[in-house]
């Protein structure tokens, strides 16, 4: 496993730990959207399965469980814990998120490396996964007061995949890694929607002013 | 660790 593969990961992994940290200690979901928790519980149960088929590492099988785990962990606060569920904008979060599922699968159906129900699922989560923040996205550009730990588990969370890309690069040029067209450019995909906030989160970090979207 | 797929990744 290469640095940029291992930054990644942990970008992942923290951007999920800050979300659970600022639910439970704030008992506030506020700017959080649903919709893009319950697709990342979808790409997760399609993309894991393998956990079933296939061992690859202790490291693998325990990030892949606690993917699994605290999305759905994070849509359970949402939807049902007594004082967080009120704090959900759910006014504002207005995004028809199902919509994205079955274009996504009917992808998957066509586009992929091999014809059978894991690759297929595997694939529809990368598709998935790429458009997943779309919500989140227009969440954020609808609130007005974006908190600290908002924009940071989105950082952190665009920069996952941001880091992937070095990740593949890197493997491509240093380990001969075959070409992964799917791969890289759902990636890529993923990754270039974060553009904008990105943007906006370093000029908000540079003039030590709070992160604000235009409308 | 590695696999030709990327299915080893997250």
């Amino acid at each position: 496993m290469n640095i940029f593969r291992l930054a990644g990961d942990m970008s992942h992994l923290l951007s999920v730990i800050l979300l659970l940290l600022k639910i439970r200690t704030t008992k506030s979901c506020a700017g959080i959207s649903l919709k893009t928790q319950e697709l990342y519980v979808v790409v997760f149960l399609a993309r894991y399965l393998n956990l079933f088929t296939r061992y690859y590492s202790f490291y693998n099988t325990v990030m892949k469980l606690v993917f699994i785990a605290t999305s759905v962990c994070i849509v359970w606060y949402m939807r049902f814990h007594k004082v967080v569920k009120q704090t959900y904008n759910k006014d504002l979060d207005t995004f028809r998120h199902y919509v994205v599922i079955p274009p996504c699968f009917l992808l998957a159906l066509l586009v992929h490396h091999e014809f059978t129900v894991m690759e297929v699922l595997w694939t529809f989560s990368l598709y998935l996964e790429a458009v997943a923040i779309l919500p989140q996205l227009i969440l954020l550009q609808r609130t007005r007061n974006i908190d600290n730990l908002t924009g940071n588990y989105i950082f952190l969370l665009g920069a996952y995949r941001a880091l992937y890309l070095l990740n593949w690069i890197y493997r491509f040029f240093m380990e001969k890694a075959q070409a992964r067209w799917i791969s890289w450019i759902s990636g890529l995909v993923q990754t270039a929607l974060y553009a904008d906030f990105f943007y906006y989160y370093i000029k908000s970090w540079k003039n030590n002013e709070k992160l604000k979207l235009p409308a | 660790d590695d696999d030709e797929d990327g299915h080893d990744e997250l």
